[in-house]
């Protein structure tokens, strides 16, 4: 197994400074490990995003964590890749233009992999091929609408 | 193999039979603050298994099924079914051959869960076994809940070698 | 101090359903107390968004827990006044229709209390009397420029 | 009682000496992930007595220090300055008279913090008195730090019961 975890790690780390690359737009994300040994040696993120220095992610801003968080289950998913992933709310934190390096990667995974994404993000919204719209029309029932973008967004707001 | 729909049955604010297609490869769900979007992804991880009533937020495990709102009186039970194709023979296993496989769970308010697979009775264990080396699971890490991808980044470094080893 | 917690329960627990009511458009928002010794009873709060049956905050859905969680640092706010409140993105959660209503409230409350918002919602941004732009147009170093709500939004795009 | 202006010099990214101006009751701060902002509250927070490195996100106290950038060499220092306008005399005590009250906060590598009251030499607990009996110091319900919105509504029981009694 220490064979095994070895190749695991490494394989990780590898995609994950390529996918931490592309949601930043440059910069280099890395696993490292505590211990010499490693079988039991725990294992920590370091990132740093483009022009700056290297930080620890608690330095890090609300958004820049959540790229981060994004690159690494992608690197993990790519080694296990299930058939489909579920990403609740996953944007909120992004600005528009870390949106859409993160929409650009998903449209490209999706190629092999189903998504579902729930979003207040007009500019997610409008990457999907198809949305689902979920209202309370009757207050405290759920149903569901059909929807385009510009009802998605109105939906928002009703 | 693909997610095909969902359907729900008394789980939580879907008090109606609701069925939730996924016709593509990129599903968005939007919505007004509790609507009951997130309600279907813990119905995915309710369907597959999940045991644990704070896990779905809740108190008991009864809290899954529709407790009643301003018009209408609290159901007796609560069903979710997940239909998937496995045209390309995925789903590992026995059920290989299955073009088409179909998981069920139903609750009552005394919490008793029964499970199905393609319309026969079985146990936890044979939905979990499905899934078997998929990736997929109540608790994997194909599915991020609400306010929760930070939290993987900020775990300790134990937890996350755990994390990198269940995905080996 | 029995005293004095008693009253300070229920002005606060007033001021909370009162701004629940505006913060969620009906509904009601209460504190309880888990035991009967007032001393050293625990706190709880019960929701009812309007429509809805009395639930547990677990149970409310991300956008509703803010708002009562807007709710209640407001209510206790009111109790003792600060001078000022900063408050970081926390309009993230709520879609548009509660983003308004929450923005109205602050516009009412930022008579007698100043408000400084980080947000990146175009909507909240609207309603500030100034907006602080802040770049890294050198990478890694913050630096402040002026802006409206036209560039605010493209620079949180840049 | 009102927020003036907040000046930062090497604190975290404000490598440059910066002043943040508020002029008037509702002030917007906007910009890209990662530019700032959330460091301006953190910079609110320290000068008024933050001793926990962990509450500033970092390690040591002496990581809210600009530590260099692509282009930039590592301060030796940083120093965080917020003047109020105390026309209304709101700001207790032996202060009431004046009619603007400058804090400064400084740090250098060793951690060694050294805080002013107008321009003289003071005390952290002097810092202290002078928000005594207005709501505000580090930790205060008035300042809501990034992402920590719910955790308020989301807190034990006992806990919640703390948080009264401190605003009371
Ligand atoms: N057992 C139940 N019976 C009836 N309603 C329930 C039950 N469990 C949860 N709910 C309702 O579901 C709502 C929450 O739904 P959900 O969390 O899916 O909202 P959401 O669409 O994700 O909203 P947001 O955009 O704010 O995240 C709550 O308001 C709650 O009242
Ligand atoms: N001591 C320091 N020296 C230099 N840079 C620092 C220091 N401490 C933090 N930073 C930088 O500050 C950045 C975080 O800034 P901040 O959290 O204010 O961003 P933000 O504008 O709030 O972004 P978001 O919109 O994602 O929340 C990090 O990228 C980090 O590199
Ligand atoms: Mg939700
Ligand atoms: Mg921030």
């Amino acid at each position: 197994t220490r064979e095994r975890f070895k190749e695991t790690f490494e394989r990780v780390n590898q995609r994950l400074d390529e996918l931490f690359q592309r949601l930043f737009g440059g910069g280099s994300g890395k696993l490292v490990l505590t211990g010499e040994e490693l079988l039991d040696a725990g294992v920590v993120i370091t990132a740093r995003p483009p022009g700056k220095k290297n930080a620890t992610i608690q330095m890090l801003s609300g958004g820049e964590k959540a790229l981060v968080a994004v690159a690494l289950v992608f690197a993990i998913f790519e080694l296990n890749p299930a058939p489909f992933c579920l990403l609740d709310e996953v944007d909120a934190p992004m600005d528009d233009a870390n949106v859409d390096r993160f929409c650009d990667l998903v449209k490209d995974m999706s190629a092999n992999t189903q998504f579902v994404l729930i979003t207040h993000n007009r500019r997610t919204m409008a990457v999907c091929h198809q949305l689902i719209g979920v209202t309370m029309q009757e207050p405290g029932v759920s149903r569901l609408v059909g929807v385009d973008v510009d009802e998605a967004e109105r939906l928002a707001v009703s | 193999m693909r997610l095909n729909k969902i359907k729900l049955a008394g789980f939580k604010s879907f008090v109606d039979p609701t069925a939730v297609e996924f016709p593509s490869a990129l599903v968005g769900v939007a919505g007004p603050n509790g609507s009951g979007k997130s309600n279907i992804i813990d119905a995915v991880r309710w369907v597959m298994g999940e045991s644990s009533a704070k896990q779905l937020r809740g108190g008991r495990i009864a809290d899954v099924i529709f407790n009643g709102s301003g018009g209408r009186q609290p159901l007796a039970s609560a069903v979710v079914d997940m239909v998937f194709d496995n045209s390309d023979g995925r789903l590992g296993g026995e059920y290989a051959g299955w073009r088409e496989i179909a998981i069920r769970r139903s609750v009552d308010r005394e919490g008793v869960s029964n499970y199905f697979l393609n319309g026969t009775r079985c146990r936890r264990r044979d939905i979990a076994d499905v899934f078997l080396g998929t990736g997929l699971g109540p608790r994997s890490y194909a599915i991020i809940e609400q306010g929760t991808i930070s939290r993987l980044v900020e775990s300790r470094p134990e937890e996350l070698r755990e994390f990198l080893e269940e995905a080996a």
